[in-house]
């Protein structure tokens, strides 16, 4: 929730420049958006109709590194290197930040050895100091190093832009949850009235016992 | 007037009138009755800053004041303050290691605006319930000789913790001498072993008064949103795993009563039939004290437990 | 609205909450307590 404050006026700001620039101005839009160090989230831009409208364009492979930015991963950058333009450093580290995210959509608990992998990082050092300063500092992930496990236990990460496919099964876990959640208030209610029954019982049958007690002695 | 809000009520009581309070301490009428006082009204404020003093303190009593005033038969209560000492149930007045601290404070209080006076101490018996021991009875009955009117409120942290509610108790000592017409009934409470001989000496020579709480509308938005901010905690914590320790003292403290109950049976020779009706009537309510005691346990335990069940049925049981 | 789709999305993706062995073992343990001081509690009560 704080990311998509944090973020909220970054995203007004870009959305507003690819209404107000032309086409050709449109690829430096895109190239800063994809550098901000505060900007994880792409979808508005993307949903912006001179940005659409760059399809079919000598410019449609800024929409595929907007594309890129807004659900891919470094690893998929690496994939189809040729294809598309030279990165600057700041979105080089930026396309790193979105792929921890996408990690952790899958996985709580990240092997070093895989994020090393996946990041083309040479040492342990190298991508703690990552995960450290620019992922937990910027906020899009919390969670804890563990060094003698040697993986990343994710406790929280920043939602990334939705595919259209993912929509579905958000869907059905809300449902699930939500059955699961009015299941348990029924039940709480379940027991709650069989406690004040029991309740009810016992009262009345130590009344019952007590009465008797009482009819017992007046009778001896 | 009897169409005002509560918060309207409570926002009044924070007026202080310097020609009633003097007027109070000129009549004295508690001098005159030894029940005079009954009520307590305490103010969130007070509440949270003693019962947050009492809980940094861990398994060490902590001692302070509290600010206020007098209303009829009511001391209300507006504030309190730490004092910097502790192990107050170690040695007779140990306030006297804090004299300066109180005076400086009571007179910067004063240059700050706020006026009201010292109205009572407060301390903490973190596990063992809410009582005064031999010492607290001979420096509330000190208090009460030479700073009436003067209150003493204990607080059980620990149980505040395990009951899930605050633990506190607000008592005035009697006269030296004097015997209590009436039996006082208070609420039963477990007392540790190690503690009920000192329990029990003094609990005729002092009384309970009824507290209540009362909030200004500013404090109810701000609780609100102290809320808020917390409930996570709140969530998260669980009484289950916090207050082990107190849990494990407690069934050790109910295994040596049941024992000690045993042992008084069996050095009568056993028999029913053979023991005096009083001596047999003070095992049962021995025994039904045991019974009463290992239920409250058991009820706290459940109440975690349950806490804990739902929790994971919320927040584990959903899989993508 | 996709800033609210993203913040549920990532809330989704937090459950289930803790799920690991560990939790398991000391929750179960934490239950077979519980239930036994009940136990015991209503010997006493009997």
């Amino acid at each position: 929730m704080d990311i998509e404050q944090k973020q909220a006026d970054l995203i007004d700001y870009f959305v507003k420049q690819a209404h107000n620039h032309k086409e050709e101005s449109l690829p430096n839009v895109i190239v800063e958006a994809t550098s901000n160090s505060s900007l994880f989230a792409f979808s508005e831009i993307l949903a912006v109709p001179n940005i659409t409208q760059l399809r079919g364009t000598k410019y449609s492979v800024f929409v595929d590194v907007l594309q890129l930015f807004a659900h891919g991963t470094w690893s998929d950058y690496k994939k189809n290197v040729e294809r598309l333009p030279p990165m600057v450093p700041d979105q080089i580290r930026k396309l790193k930040q979105l792929s921890v995210l996408t990690f952790a959509e899958t996985n709580k608990v990240l092997p070093y050895d895989k994020l090393m992998q996946e990041l083309d990082v040479s040492n342990v050092r190298e991508l703690e100091d990552f995960l450290i300063n620019e992922c937990m500092y910027s906020g899009i992930v919390r969670g804890k190093l563990d060094q003698l496990r040697r993986c990343f236990e994710v406790q929280f990460a920043a939602g990334r832009d939705l595919r259209p496919e993912q929509l579905e099964n958000m869907i059905r876990t809300l449902e699930s949850w939500s059955t699961s959640s009015d299941n348990l208030l029924v039940s709480i209610q379940d027991k709650i009235k069989w406690a004040d029954t029991k309740s009810e019982m016992n009262k009345k049958h130590q009344k019952d016992v007590e009465d008797r007690m009482e009819a017992a002695k007046k009778s001896s | 007037s009897s169409s005002s809000s509560p918060s309207v009520d409570s926002d009044a009581l924070y007026f202080y009138d310097e020609t009633t309070q003097t007027r109070y301490q000129k009549e004295k009428p508690w001098a005159k009755d030894p029940h005079y006082f009954k009520r307590v009204r305490i103010s969130a404020l007070a509440l949270l800053k003693m019962v947050v003093h009492a809980r940094s303190g861990g398994t060490i009593e902590i001692m302070g004041l509290m600010q206020g005033k007098i209303d009829g038969d009511a001391i209300i209560v507006m504030d309190a303050f730490a004092l910097p000492v502790e192990g107050t149930e170690t040695r007779v007045n140990a306030q006297a290691d804090a004299y300066e601290y109180m005076v400086d404070y009571s007179t910067t209080n004063k240059q700050a605006g706020r006026l009201e006076n010292v109205v009572g101490w407060y301390h903490s018996h973190p596990g063992y319930g809410c009582w005064l021991s031999g010492i607290d009875v001979s420096t509330q009955m000190l208090n009460q000789q030479y700073q009436e009117p003067f209150l003493a409120v204990v607080i059980d942290p620990t149980r505040t913790v395990s009951a899930g509610k605050v633990d506190i108790g607000a008592f005035r000592t009697f006269p030296e001498g004097y015997k209590a017409p009436d039996e006082h009934v208070s609420e039963y409470q477990t007392i540790p072993l190690n503690k009920i001989e000192d329990f029990g000496v003094h609990c005729k020579q002092y009384y309970p008064l009824d507290i209540t709480y009362f909030k200004s509308s500013l404090d109810c938005r701000l609780l609100d949103l102290l809320w808020n901010k917390y409930w996570v905690n709140t969530l998260s914590s669980s009484p289950l795993v916090g207050n082990r320790d107190y849990v494990a003292g407690q069934i050790s403290d109910l295994a040596e009563k049941l024992e000690q109950a045993e042992n008084q049976i069996h050095s009568r020779g056993g028999g029913g039939s053979f023991l005096l009706p009083g001596k047999k009537k003070e095992e049962e309510s021995q025994l039904k004290k045991i019974t009463r005691d290992s239920s409250k346990i058991t009820v706290e335990q459940v109440h975690g437990l349950m806490s804990q069940v739902i929790k994971d049925t919320l927040f584990n049981s959903v899989r993508q | 609205e996709n800033s609210l789709l993203r913040q549920v999305s990532s809330l989704l993706r937090r459950l289930p909450v803790i799920e690991s062995e560990k939790f398991q073992d000391d929750f179960l343990m934490e239950y077979n307590d519980t239930v036994l001081i009940t136990y015991l509690a209503m010997i006493t009560n009997c």
